[in-house]
C-alpha cells in the first residue's frame, strides 16, 4: 500500500504546488513510483507537468464524483515513474455540489482505496480549508505543510495545525504531520531568518532540515511544463528538492 | 453612497491583502474616508493593521450572519480616516454553514446596504472561489484584481475573469472590473517582464499603469501592524502604493 501524503496549507502562494511537483519528481528520478493527485481547481500542478487541458478527461472531479476509477483518471508525465491524476475545472463547484452529501469528506479516500501501483501518492491541495482540502486530509496518511518564510504565512500555521487536529479527531485518526518545509527562504533577509528560527524553535523536529530557498529557476520551470530538476538540474532549486526527497525518505524509514 | 471595491483573485499569495491594506491606507492619508472589510478567515488584513484578535467582537462573521450591523462591527485603525470590519475565525465554516440558504451570495451586500460614512469600501477576499469571495463580488460595484508577475498566477487570470462574468450575469449586473494591478514585479527578471508585457498586450487599459515591485519593506510592515506607508514612507513599496492610489482616483473620476 502506498504512503499517501497531502500537501496542504490554507495560506495562498506558499509553495504547495511547487513542492508537490518537484518533490514528486525528485523521488521519481530516484526510482520511486509516484502518483500526484491534483485536487486544486486552479490545476497548476497539472499544467506545471505539461498536461494539456484537453487530455485530462474527467480528471480528479470524476474520481470524487465516483464516475471514474483511478486507473481511468491517471496519465503519464514527462518524468519516468511519475504519473498524475489531473485537475479539471469542474472541481470549482465541489463545495456547493457535494456539501450536503453523506460521505462528502471521504470521496477521495474511497477513490484511492484501489490504488496499488505507486510507492508514494502526493495530493496537491488548494488554498483555504474547504471540502477539497478536507478530502485531501481525510485520504492521507500524513500531511506535508509548506511554509513560506514570511509574516502572513507564519500567522496562519496555527490554523492548519488546528484543522489537522480536527480531522484527526473526527475523520481520520491515522493522520500525522509529515513535517513543515520552509520555502522561499532568503539568508540575506532578516524577516526570513527570523521566521525560520521561530518555526524551528517552536515546532522543533517537525521542521525538515532542508529548506527551499527563493530561486528564479523554480518559477521558470512550470512555464515549460517540466519540474525544475529537468529544467535546470544544477540550480539551487533543483538541488534543494533533491535534498528534500532524500530527507523525506530518511524520515519515512525512521517512522 | 461609497464606492465598494472587492479585491479578489482565486490564486493564492498574489498580493490581495497587501494591496487591500496599502491602497486603503494611501487613500486614507490622502483624505478619503475608507472602510476595509476583511472576509478572509485568515484575517491577514486585520492583523496587518494591528487589530488584536481579542478586540474583533463578532467581526465580519456577525455581519454575514445578520447578528450585528456595520457600525457595531467596525473598529478604528492606526491610520486616520481608515476603519476596518475585521475577520474572525468563525468565517472558516461559512461555506458549509450558509451553503444551503436562500440569499447565501447576498449576505454581505445586505449588510453593507446601510453603509454611509465612507467614500470607499474595500473588501479583502480569501483565495479560492468559495461563498466568501462570491459575497465580496456580489456586494461590490467593481473588482480590483492583483496579479503576481509569475506563470501560475497568469494561468489563473482567465478563471477570475470567467467568475466575474458569471457573477455579473446572474447575481450583480452592476459589477465592473476596476482593473488589474501587477504585483511583485522585478525588472531584472525575464519572466516578470514577459508576464507584464503579455498582460498589458491582452488586457490593455484594464491594467493599471502603476505596478508594485517586489520590495522587502512591504513584507516587513505587517509584522508591526502598520501599512508600509507608516513603516517606511520612502520605500519603493510605499511610493508605489501612493502612485496606485492616485491612479485609482483618476480612473474612478474618469468613469
Ligand atoms: N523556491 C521558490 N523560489 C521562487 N519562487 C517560488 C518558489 N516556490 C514557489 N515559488 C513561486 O511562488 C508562487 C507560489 O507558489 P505555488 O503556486 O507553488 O504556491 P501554492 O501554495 O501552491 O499556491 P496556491 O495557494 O495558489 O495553490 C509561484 O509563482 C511559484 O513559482
Ligand atoms: N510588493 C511586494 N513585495 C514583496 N513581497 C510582497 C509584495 N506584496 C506582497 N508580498 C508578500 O507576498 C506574500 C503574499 O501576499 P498577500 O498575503 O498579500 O497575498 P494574498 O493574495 O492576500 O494571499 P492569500 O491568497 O493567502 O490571501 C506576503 O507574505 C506578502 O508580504
Ligand atoms: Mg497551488
Ligand atoms: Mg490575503
Amino acid at each position: 500500500r502506498p504512503r499517501i501524503v497531502a500537501i496542504a496549507n490554507q495560506k495562498g502562494g506558499v509553495g504547495k504546488t511547487t513542492t508537490a511537483i518537484n518533490l514528486a519528481a525528485a523521488l521519481a528520478v530516484g526510482g520511486k513510483k509516484v502518483l500526484l493527485v491534483d485536487i486544486d481547481p486552479q490545476g497548476n500542478a497539472s499544467t506545471g507537468l505539461g498536461i494539456d487541458a484537453a487530455n485530462r478527461k474527467g480528471g480528479t472531479y470524476g474520481l470524487l464524483a465516483g464516475e471514474a476509477n483511478l486507473a481511468e483518471s491517471t496519465l503519464p508525465t514527462a518524468v519516468e515513474n511519475l504519473t498524475i491524476a489531473p485537475s479539471v475545472a469542474d472541481l470549482i463547484g465541489v463545495d456547493l455540489e457535494f456539501g450536503g452529501t453523506e460521505r462528502r469528506e471521504f470521496m477521495l479516500r474511497d477513490a484511492l482505496r484501489e490504488q496499488a501501483q505507486a510507492d508514494v501518492v502526493f495530493i496537491d491541495c488548494p488554498p483555504g480549508l474547504g471540502l477539497l482540502t478536507l478530502n485531501g486530509l481525510v485520504a492521507a496518511d500524513a500531511v506535508l505543510i509548506p511554509l513560506q518564510a514570511e509574516f502572513f504565512a507564519l500567522e496562519g500555521i496555527s490554523q492548519i495545525m488546528r484543522t489537522v487536529d480536527m480531522v484527526k479527531r473526527n475523520l481520520n485518526p491515522a493522520l500525522e504531520v509529515e513535517g513543515i518545509v520552509l520555502t522561499m527562504t532568503d539568508r540575506r533577509n532578516n524577516l526570513s531568518e527570523q521566521v525560520t528560527n521561530d518555526v524551528r524553535a517552536f515546532f522543533k523536529q517537525l521542521v525538515f532540515d532542508t529548506v527551499i530557498p527563493r530561486n528564479i529557476r523554480v518559477t521558470e520551470a512550470p512555464s515549460h511544463g517540466i519540474p525544475v530538476l529537468l529544467y535546470d538540474f544544477r540550480s539551487v532549486g533543483a538541488q534543494s528538492y533533491l535534498a528534500l526527497a532524500a530527507e523525506f525518505m530518511k524520515r519515512a524509514r525512521a517512522k
